[in-house]
């Protein structure tokens, strides 16, 4: 990796973003979608975080122009160069600017945006070219790449932490971490084929798959997944989960068991709880949760029990009118029983005893067949 | 056709100019020694680009290189400030 000559970077750790117009090629939400999920690349492995702003100045400014647009370097029309940004900085530095000579898309028919997106954003962070054939920011655009397994590379992560470090150690981490427990004859076995989870959640940018009194803690920054005993992050919060999601507009995971369910900030247990289930609005014949997924986008919770769905909107904090429904009426492809599920990159993860299931809400179909612990490198 | 083969390698190299000024820092005044191909400037930028790219350093215009100058990219150079 390489940074620009003298290192240019922002001095803080919260960042704007505007976008000034949009291209013809795409939905304006689909522009938005690829921009944010972009930035959330850079913000799971940093300390860094991103907020849109509709008016006004913003540290990034992301627009889309063809031929000569004012900068003195001019796009070349379809083809060739296809976006350029600038180092960090005030004004049009730290700006992404996107050839709108080319055919943008969501898929790769055409020029995939958010490929190009989370490259660009790279250099508005700080980053130069790197020679690494494998990393994001190569400079030469790989239409081979699948826009659904995009992944930083190692390049690329070393790269952005040499700028700005790991993400922010909260003061809710405990100050000595849990050492991971070592294998032993009762502990379950990552790769195990048979292998399935009680409940999954995301918590600030890395995965946890809960299992009985543990949970493989997988995390973007480590190649091998840490395993740890629950109790010893959170000591008041029972084994064999139900289910589990985060609510990254809140910084809390929720994890659920029987009738109850419980809530915590990093590693510390919110007050108040356990609360019972039915005050989220479920009626008293459901007993148990099988599984919850926060979609951050529209900031609303599905939670699966049996071959039925609720779907919860987390800003009025009730249950929306018109559930349950089928799952298989909405999620086609997606069996009737989910033991566990959680949503990256856009992405819904369905997990059914060792099996698990990719699915796209946008094309509202199953993407991708996986064995469970695909996950934890098996 | 008949092609020109004259024109086309004039093509090439005026490509192969803008490439190296544009990413490689190649100054612009080097055009006088483009017609070199053993040496020089433009050569060494040219073993510049393929090395940073990962191609066969030959410092010479071969297909793979010239390939890779037609691929979309970033307009970020790669080297320079």
């Amino acid at each position: 990796f390489a940074t620009f000559p003298g290192m240019p970077k922002w001095r803080k750790t919260h960042l704007t973003y505007r976008v000034m117009n949009y291209t013809l090629d795409l939905p304006r939400d689909a522009v938005d979608s690829a921009i944010e999920k972009a930035l959330s690349l850079w913000e799971e492995v940093t300390p860094l975080t991103f907020s849109r702003t509709d008016e006004g100045e913003a540290d990034i400014k992301i627009l889309f122009a063809v031929r000569d647009h004012g900068d003195f370097i001019p796009f070349d029309g379809p083809g060739k160069v296809l976006g350029h940004a600038y180092p960090p900085g005030p004004g049009i530095y730290g700006d992404a600017h996107f050839d709108d000579d080319e055919q943008w898309t969501r898929d790769t028919s055409g020029t995939n945006l958010f490929l190009v997106a989370a490259h660009e954003l790279g250099h508005s962070l700080g980053l130069f070219h790197s020679a690494d054939p494998r990393a994001l920011m190569y400079p030469v655009y790989n239409a081979h790449t699948d826009p659904a397994r995009l992944r930083l590379s190692q390049d690329d992560v070393a790269g952005i932490q040499s700028l700005y470090g790991s993400p922010s150690v909260s003061p809710d981490d405990p100050a000595v971490p849990p050492e991971p427990v070592p294998p032993g004859p009762e502990t379950p076995a990552a790769c195990d084929p048979s292998l399935s989870f009680d409940a999954i959640s995301t918590l600030r940018g890395e995965i946890l798959f809960f299992k009985d009194r543990h949970f493989w803690r997988k995390s973007l920054r480590t190649l091998e997944p840490g395993f740890y005993l629950i109790s010893s992050f959170w000591p008041s919060l029972p084994s064999g989960l139900d289910a589990a999601y985060e609510d990254t507009s809140k910084d809390i995971v929720f994890v659920f068991k029987g009738n109850q369910f419980w809530a915590v900030k990093g590693t510390e247990a919110q007050a108040g709880y356990p609360k019972s289930i039915h005050t989220l609005g479920f009626p008293s014949t459901v007993r148990k949760i099988d599984a919850a997924i926060f979609d951050k986008e529209k900031k609303k919770t599905y939670f699966f029990v049996g071959d039925k769905y609720w779907r919860f909107d987390e800003r009025r904090r009730s249950m929306e009118p018109g559930f349950p429904r089928e799952i298989a009426e909405d999620f086609p492809g997606v069996d009737p029983k989910v033991d566990a599920a959680f949503e990256a990159f856009g992405f819904y993860y369905f997990f059914n005893g060792s099996s698990q299931l990719e699915f796209d809400p946008n094309a509202r179909k199953v993407t991708h067949s996986l064995k469970g612990n695909s996950w934890l490198n098996c | 056709y008949p092609v020109d083969r004259a024109a086309e390698d004039e093509d090439s190299m005026e490509l192969v100019q803008q490439y190296l000024e544009r990413y490689y820092n190649l100054a612009k005044d080097t055009k006088a020694f483009v017609r070199r191909r053993d040496g020089g400037p433009v050569v060494d930028k040219l073993r510049e680009m393929q090395k940073f790219l990962g191609l066969e350093v030959t410092g010479k215009l071969d297909s793979d290189t010239l390939d890779m100058m037609h691929k979309p990219r970033c307009g970020v150079p790669d080297v320079g400030d």
